[in-house]
């Protein structure tokens, strides 16, 4: 699983 | 990445690539709120402040600048360029804005998960997203005349925030760790305001005709 960085998403 | 969000982020990039196409091949943006595209081009750029110092993966940082480009461009043609402005009418599309951004601002300084400026400003930048459509819909009802386009655009934008929650019960199901309750409760009330919208959308498109949005 990629690591989920804080705020990852758009 | 899963493929609700992927799904989600593709149909975000078609409403608005949709809407810039339509504005630059037909040169007229009847029927489009200003205001909403200014709200949507201030949601992107106080989302995306970490674009030049956090690099999370090349999609990401490519999908950011499409969205800014998109939604500055977009402002810039209905404010500047000289045939498209004089479809714009702006004694229709009055939604006061700033009453949209302030309460905004106020309620990100009061939540938000660290009370850093990038933090508030990323709240912030959710909470406006959450009602940005507001002066679109309110000039869809006002002006009752929903060209396709432009219902095509509010569609995929709910489209969008919809398959978002699903991706936030796929990640919250799979990641450990993964709750953002400022994201989560934003998205659902931003989807929950295109909900009207979509019962009309899918009413006459069942019913093969115009949509009427009530007044």
């Amino acid at each position: 699983i990629e690591p989920t960085s804080e705020k990852d998403e758009l | 990445m899963n493929i609700f969000r992927l799904a989600g982020d593709m149909t975000h990039l078609a409403s608005v690539l949709v809407l810039l196409l339509k504005i630059h091949t037909i040169k007229s943006c009847a029927g489009v709120s200003l205001k909403t595209q200014e709200l949507y081009a201030l949601v992107f750029a106080t989302r995306y402040l970490d674009i030049f110092t956090d690099f999370i993966s090349l999609y990401n940082t490519v999908m950011k600048l499409i969205f800014l480009g998109s939604s500055f461009s977009i402002v810039w043609y209905i404010r500047r360029h000289k045939i498209v402005r004089r479809s714009y009418d702006k004694d229709q599309d009055t939604f006061r804005h700033y009453f949209l951004v302030l309460p905004c601002l106020l309620l990100a300084l009061v939540i938000h998960e660290k009370f850093t400026f990038r933090e508030v400003m990323w709240a912030f930048s959710l909470y406006l997203e959450a009602v940005a459509i507001l002066p679109q819909l309110v000039l869809l009802q006002r002006t009752r005349n929903i060209d396709n386009l432009t219902g095509q655009y509010v569609f995929l934008l709910g489209a969008y925030r919809a398959l978002y929650i699903l991706n936030w019960i796929y990640r919250y199901f799979t990641e450990p760790h993964f709750v953002h309750w400022i994201t989560w409760i934003a998205g659902l009330v931003q989807t929950l305001l295109y909900a009207d919208f979509f019962y009309y959308y899918f009413e006459s498109w069942k019913n093969n005709v115009k949509l009427q949005l009530p007044a």
